[in-house]
Parts: structure tokens; C-alpha cells; sequence
């Protein structure tokens, strides 16, 4: 967050009339579900904040290390929710963990910061990424609500978190955690962020670190704004001198004591083969190194298994001097740093291969690693990041997921000082900022833009701040070419970046939002070919019943467009596909709009009417779009919808699926 | 294993909570005891096996129970679903 906001348009210096006391996000309250907060970080000081606001019912809840001295006008909130953790897990050991809301963990202080921290000058880590930290809305107060532990995080604590949230009066959620796959009236998450949503709160949730491979997304209800990452304009290069002379660049957050010499040259090692047979000392896992094989030399570790920074530690207990990460397919040529124990660099896959055939040739490979520093304005940015998990939406086709993308990799936030950057227990360096990549990471920035939007427009439902937030998502990078896959390089499609890359300043201006209310969600749910009992789940009240307002799944009034053609024989297609979309006016009363559609391949599609003529502000206006197939595709095609205005480009992406 | 209490979300519904109740705890408790009519401790143990009441965005309790048991309770009036605690992990 020394980058993103900038990299966002955010920084007031750029818009200085979004930034106004008023508009600040003030009076937003964010919950944040994770593992609490280090209360101390400058990154949640309330210096100059109004006082809390009125309709905060939350509370300051004490425990080891947490008084109610550690809320302030920034933090008003922390609660802990332990009691399913402990039926499960066994008693929380105090010697070991906190039992309150301070964060032991790191990630929950980080995701609290992206959302809404303080300003701070001159944060880093170890001097990378130097910068003004701030949240993406850092007006807003955060409250945390500690639901995940040293074991992990149970849907009882979760949910009793959300519903605790709902009643403190919470606006916005943030959610950067999840599990499985499982039918919307079987998932309590899903369950519980509809009856958050029901009462008014904008929920968002991480889409998961299970990408590249398809249909990998959590959180996929409609209700949910389910985010992806993808990286921004700064990387922090390293390179790997090689004894042939030739030099690698990778990435690396390294620095410390133990910096090898560019002058000399150190033997290479790498404990793998040529044959495709996985070898799990090429992994460098937990008992792998025979300090006899690699002590004072640079191994090459390939990814997976275990975490990234545990095979630099493996290496360098065994008494390695240094580290070459190598990405594997799955990673392809994704850089993600991380502040190692020992020197260490990560390097892309066909790098990683030619290095390791140059090690494997029987020659005495040598290396050696240098760092150096911070770089922006990197190009192409953003880039879908390879972890990010993708769709299709195995629940729904109808419904794109994931909704959108935000800066997810290498991200600077504020951090526990229980643990040191690289997360491991043997790790003593205490840090007030790390750098870390996850969905994790890109859900904060959605939730904060989010309280964003809702100080500046506090009457907007959830559905239209998430449709502000879609429709004005971009889908060209820096180098204005189409976003692209980083596990590909090749450019990305929905199924990877949703709508887009947020772009908070257009989503304050959307002129069009498409508007969704809770009992069209639950008309959705009535499309789905659930029992009565089942749909009972999302109708608690009982007052909700099916009016079967929506002719298919497709005709919820969603951002994003999904449409399916389902073989009837082996030569013929269903009929045309129609599907409903209803749009409000949010911008002037007096609005002309246009359509413009993307050409497809396999199917004509046709907007009626072409052109929307609004009179009034929050007038609604409808339109009918009709696929006919045409062409039989192979795979799915893509392609967009567009309202515009001239001023306002209202932008639905398109999927067509055969 | 047939023994072994695990923590189950038990979704309720409000609405059909009968007038003799004053309060909803109350009445998710009365709903619990009678899941746990076969167990010798039915009667003190009930309250003590809910860990959590959820009034806001989710309605009901969580509460440690047999797989017996939580059968026993879906079959009850004003039980919408039970779901079993599940694993979560932070992205």
C-alpha cells in the first residue's frame, strides 16, 4: 500500500475533491474477519479522526495483550471467537497464543491496514516498497473480528462474527479466507453473507489461491463480490550471475548479513534430475538436505509442497549460503518476493529450466545472487496473477465469477510484531510492514475501495457498489494491450479477471448501476433446483417465498453476463437465449445511452433497445439481450457489453458458453 | 465414534418459535434438549452444548453434538439445516 493507492488514482495530491473531510470515509465502519490486529501499528493510529460514529454498537473486547486502551477512532471495534476453534482443536495455549484480538499471525493486521490504514511516511521492509502506507479508504474505522487461530479458522467462529458484525453495525465486510466448494444452501458462509447482505452490508470475499487451474473459486455466491489479484507497476528485481557468464532476473526481498559477494562465485546445486519422476529433495522439503551436499553452496529449490520461505530455511539450516526459487508450470513466469532467511531469488519457470540444465550438464556450476531494490512503472501491469483462482463458477455458469481483480502481489502492509516477515517461527526480526501476495491481499483493496464508495454515496445498496465497481473495471494494461495471464502470458479472459481491474475513481461515477435486491438473490436461489427445505435456508424469516420472478439463473440482474446454449442432439442447439438486465441512473437526470456490443463467433447477439433514454436521476430502464447460436465453438467465447453515454462507459463482460 | 460430539450450525427458524417462549435462547435450548432425550444429561447438558447463538445475519446456535443427535434435530420443527463446523483458510 506504498504503491497501490497511486496505483489506483488514489492519491489525494491526484483528486484532491475525493479526499474531502466529508468524503473520506469517516463514518464507514469496515469489519474485518482474519486474525485480529497489532493495535499499535501506526497504520491504525486515529490521529484527527472524528469521533466514532453514532451507529457503532460494537465493542473493545480485552484479553493477553489487548486492553481497551488498544481501540481507538481508527480500530473501534476488535472481538475474538474462539469457541468452535477450541471444540475442535482443543484449548487455546495462552503461553503460546493470544487469546484476544492481537494479531500473532500478521495477516489479519495486514488485510485491516490495506483497507483503511492511517497514512504513514516512509514505511518498508528491510527498505523495499519505501513509501506513504495508507489504506484504500483511510478514513474509515476498521473493526476486527478474530476468527482464525494458530490451527485455522471454523465456520461456527465465522459465521458468529458476521452475525456479531451485523449487529455492531458494520457496512462492509472483508473477508480474505475460505474453504471448499459446497451448494449455496450447504455453505454457512454463503448463508450468513446473505443475511448480512439482506441487512445492508457489502460483503466481499478472497477468490482463492488455487490458480491457474479451472473452476478453482471459493466464495462464488452472487451476493458475495468475489475478488482476484493481480500485480501492480513495482517489482523488486534480483539477479542470478551465473559462472558461464549469463545473468537470471528474478525477484527477492533479501537483506541481511549474509550477502554473498558478487565478485566470487558459489557452486550451484540442484538435488532434482532430469527425469520427470518428482524428486522431493528438488522441492528442498523438511529433511530433504544433507548439509554434506550443500553446505556453502546456492541450491535450486523448485516450488510447491511447502511454503516458499520453509525451503529457504531448510537451506540454510543445512548450511547453504543461498537460495534459486524456481517457478514450475503451475507457477509459469510469476515472480512472487518474499523476505527469506538467507539470500534467496526467485526466478520464473523456462529460466528455471535452463538453469538447471545448466547444473545437470555435469559441469561445475557455479552462481552468485545480487539484489537490487525497489523497481516501478514496471509494464505490462497489471497481470492476473498466476495463484489467483479462476472460473468458470462450478455452482452457477450463469453467474461470471470472479467478479473482479485488484492488486494481490507484492503487497506492503502494516504487520504483527509477535512473528517476524517471513512468518516462521526461527524468524527474529520484528517488522512493523511486510510484503505479501494473496487473494488475500486483493480482497482488502475491493472492501476499502468499497467503503470508498459508500462515503460518497451512503444510499447505495451492496449490489450497486458492487455493479459501481464492476462496470467501471478496466480490462487493458499499461501498455494498453489486453490484461494478461501471468501463468500464461497470454491475455487473460473473465474466467481469470472477472469484469476487470478496479478503478476506484470511475466507480465513484458509474452513470448506470445495475441494481439487485435480497429477494432478487433469493429468486435466483429459486432457479437453482432447490427443495423447499433447501431454499428455506435463505428465506428464515419465511417471508420469503418464490415469486419466480426470473425466467433462468441468467436473468439476475448481474453486472457480468453468462450465457449458456445446452446441446438438445448431437446437431442441434437450444433455442435463442434471452436474458433481462435493468439499469438505474445514477448520473445525470438527463442521461442518452447507446449499446455497443463485442462480435462473437458462434452467436448474434442483440441488445433491445440499443439506446436507453433516461429523464430522471434513479430512473430504471430495462433492456432484452437475445444469443442465437450460430457457429457450434469449441470453447467458451468472450466479449462485452457497453452503455455509454459519452461520459460514462457502463461495461458488463460477456461469456457465451456452448 | 457414535459418541464423539462435533460442533454442527443449527439453523433456526424464528418465525415459528411458539408464543410460550419469552426468548429465543430459550427456545433454541428446549429444541436441543429434545435432540438429547436418549443422553443421561439431557437436561443440564443442553445449554452447556451451544457455544454460540446467532441472532443477526444467521439465526440459531452452535452447538457440540453426536451425528445422532444432530439427525434427531434436523427432524424438528423450526430446525431450517444443519450444517457441520467446517475448516477454513486463510487466502
Amino acid at each position: 500500500t506504498t504503491r497501490s493507492p497511486a496505483f489506483l488514482g488514489l492519491q489525494p495530491e491526484k483528486a484532491p475533491n475525493m479526499w474531502s473531510e466529508k468524503l473520506s470515509g469517516r463514518d464507514v465502519i469496515v469489519g474485518v474477519l482474519d486474525t485480529g490486529i497489532w493495535p499499535e501499528s501506526e497504520s491504525f493510529k486515529d490521529v484527527s479522526m472524528g469521533p466514532v460514529p453514532a451507529h457503532w454498537k460494537g465493542a473493545c473486547e480485552i484479553g493477553t495483550g489487548f486492553t481497551k486502551s488498544h481501540c481507538n477512532k481508527k480500530v473501534v471495534g476488535a472481538r475474538v471467537f474462539y469457541h468452535g476453534y477450541e471444540a475442535a482443536i482443543g484449548r487455546i495455549n495462552e503461553q503460546k497464543e493470544y487469546k484476544s484480538p492481537r494479531d500473532q499471525d500478521g495477516h489479519g493486521t495486514h488485510t485491516a491496514a490495506t483497507v483503511g490504514g492511517s497514512p504513514v511516511l516512509g514505511a518498508n521492509l528491510l527498505g523495499y516498497a519505501n513509501g506513504t502506507a495508507r489504506g484504500m479508504a483511510p478514513g474509515a474505522r476498521i473493526a476486527a473480528y478474530k476468527v482464525c487461530w494458530v490451527g485455522g479458522c471454523f465456520s461456527s467462529d465465522i459465521v458468529s462474527a458476521i452475525d456479531k458484525a451485523v449487529a455492531d453495525g458494520v457496512d462492509i465486510l472483508s473477508i480474505s479466507l475460505g474453504g471448499g466448494v459446497s451448494s449455496y444452501y450447504r455453505d454457512s458462509l454463503s448463508v450468513a453473507a446473505f443475511g448480512a447482505m439482506e441487512k445492508g452490508v457489502f460483503v466481499s470475499c478472497s477468490a482463492g489461491n488455487a490458480g491457474p487451474d479451472p473452476a478453482s473459486l471459493t466464495n462464488v455466491s452472487p451476493w458475495i463480490t468475489t475478488v482476484g489479484a493481480s500485480t501492480m507497476d513495482r517489482d523488486f528485481p534480483a539477479e542470478v550471475k551465473l559462472g558461464n557468464g549469463k545473468i537470471v532476473t528474478g525477484v527477492s526481498l533479501y537483506k541481511g548479513q549474509s550477502v554473498l559477494s558478487i565478485e566470487k562465485q558459489y557452486p550451484l546445486v540442484y538435488l532434482g534430475s532430469n527425469s520427470s519422476r518428482v524428486d522431493p529433495r528438488s522441492m528442498c522439503l523438511e529433511g530433504t538436505m544433507d548439509p554434506k551436499v550443500v553446505s556453502g553452496k546456492i541450491v535450486i529449490c523448485d516450488r510447491g509442497l511447502s511454503p516458499r520461505v520453509q525451503k529457504g530455511n531448510v537451506v540454510r539450516s543445512a548450511g547453504g549460503v543461498g537460495m534459486i526459487l524456481t517457478n514450475t508450470e503451475a507457477n509459469g513466469e510469476e515472480l512472487v518476493a518474499d523476505c527469506h532467511l538467507l539470500p534467496a531469488v526467485a526466478i520464473g519457470e523456462k529460466e528455471g529450466k535452463d538453469l538447471k540444465s545448466y547444473v545437470l550438464s555435469g559441469k561445475s556450476a557455479t552462481a552468485t545472487l545480487a539484489f537490487k531494490g525497489t523497481r516501478l512503472g514496471i509494464r505490462p501491469s497489471p497481470v492476473v496473477a498466476a495463484f489467483s483462482s479462476r472460473g468458470p463458477n462450478f455452482l452457477s455458469l450463469e453467474i461470471l465469477k470472479p467478479d473482479l481483480v485488484a492488486p494481490g502481489v507484492n503487497i506492503l502492509a502494516a504487520w504483527s510484531e509477535a512473528i517476524g516477515p517471513s512468518g516462521l517461527k526461527v524468524d527474529n526480526r520484528r517488522e512493523k510492514f511486510n510484503i505479501l501476495s494473496g487473494t488475500s491481499m486483493s480482497c482488502p483493496h475491493v472492501s476499502g475501495v468499497a467503503a470508498f464508495l459508500k462515503a460518497r454515496h451512503p444510499e447505495w445498496s451492496p449490489a450497486a457498489i458492487k455493479s459501481a465497481l464492476m462496470t467501471t473495471a478496466y480490462v487493458l494494461d499499461n501498455t494498453k494491450k489486453t490484461l494478461t495471464d501471468a501463468s500464461t502470458a497470454k491475455p487473460s479472459s473473465p474466467y481469470d479477471h472477472g469484469s476487470g481491474h478496479i478503478d476506484p475513481i470511475r466507480a465513484v461515477d458509474p452513470g448506470l448501476v445495475y441494481d439487485i435486491e435480497p429477494q432478487d438473490y433469493f429468486e435466483f436461489l429459486c432457479t437453482q433446483n432447490l427443495t423447499p427445505t433447501q431454499l428455506q435456508v435463505f428465506a428464515k424469516f419465511s417471508n420469503r417465498s418464490c415469486k419466480h420472478s426470473l425466467a433462468s439463473p441468467g436473468d439476475l440482474n448481474y453486472p457480468a453476463i453468462s450465457s449458456i446454449f445446452t446441446q438438445k442432439t448431437a446437431t442441434s442447439f437450444s433455442r435463442p437465449v434471452i436474458v433481462h438486465r435493468t439499469v438505474t441512473n445514477v448520473g445525470p437526470a438527463d442521461s442518452k445511452y447507446q449499446v455497443v456490443i463485442s462480435p462473437f463467433e458462434g452467436a448474434s447477439v442483440k441488445v433491445e433497445p440499443e439506446t436507453l433514454n433516461f429523464t430522471k436521476e434513479h430512473q430504471k430502464l430495462s433492456y432484452k439481450i437475445t444469443f442465437t447460436p450460430r457457429v457450434r465453438q469449441t470453447s467458451p467465447e468472450f466479449g462485452s457489453l457497453v452503455w455509454k453515454d459519452g461520459l460514462h462507459t457502463v461495461r458488463s463482460p460477456i461469456v457465451i458458453t456452448w | 465414534a457414535q459418541f464423539v460430539k462435533k460442533t454442527y450450525l443449527v439453523q433456526m427458524d424464528k418465525a415459528v418459535m411458539p408464543k410460550a417462549f419469552t426468548n429465543h435462547l430459550e427456545w433454541y435450548s428446549s429444541k436441543l434438549k429434545s435432540a438429547l432425550s436418549t443422553s443421561p444429561e439431557a437436561d443440564a447438558e443442553s445449554e452447556k452444548r451451544i457455544i454460540y447463538t446467532y441472532q443477526n445475519a444467521f439465526h440459531g446456535v452452535a452447538a457440540k453434538l453426536t451425528e445422532g443427535e444432530a439427525k434427531k434435530l434436523e427432524a424438528e420443527e423450526g430446525v431450517v439445516a444443519i450444517f457441520p463446523d467446517t475448516k477454513y483458510e486463510l487466502h
